[in-house]
Formats: structure tokens, sequence, C-alpha cells
């Protein structure tokens, strides 16, 4: 069952995390971790994917990794 | 494990890169 202490991978939460700091994919993972989440390894990709097609963040490189955020 | 991050890291850019 659910507790308060679960995390819930959702737009909203995504969005409040890119707009905080660039994030490269892995450290977007590191957030939504499967042990957290109760999601599967490919229900977490999928998800993510649906959810940064949405937000179409801008990218830009920083030390040569390819990082996303959004401004407000 | 660390690969496993890596696994999704890679699959979900590959996601992406067809989008993006």
């Amino acid at each position: 069952t659910p507790s308060s202490s679960d995390v819930l991978l959702t737009e909203d939460a995504v969005r409040r995390y890119l707009i905080r700091k660039p994030m490269t994919t892995k450290d977007l993972l590191k957030k939504f971790q499967t042990k957290r989440t109760g999601l599967s390894s490919e229900q977490t990709v999928n998800v993510l994917a649906q959810i940064l097609k949405r937000l179409n963040p801008e990218r830009k490189n920083i030390n040569d990794k390819m990082h996303f955020y959004l401004t407000e | 494990s660390n690969s496993e991050a890596d696994e999704m890291a890679a699959a979900l850019e590959a996601e992406l890169n067809d989008f993006m």
C-alpha cells in the first residue's frame, strides 16, 4: 500500500526538478528509483520518456554531458 | 546497480532521440 515515503513519477515532479537545476537522464532516474516508486525499470523509462516529450525541456551540455532544464 | 542505471539511461535517451 502507498505510504507518504513513496515517490511518485509525475510530470509535476519532473518539472520541479528541471526548474531547480539542469539534470542528465541518469540524474532524473536517480530521483525516481524503482525501489522508491514501485514501478519496473521498463515502466520508469517509458513514463519518463513520455513526460520529457510533453515537457520538451531545453538541452545544454555541461562537462560534455547533455542536461535537460526548464525555465519558469 | 550502476549498470542497470546505465542501461535505463541509455534506453531513455534512445526513446528521446527519436523525438528530439
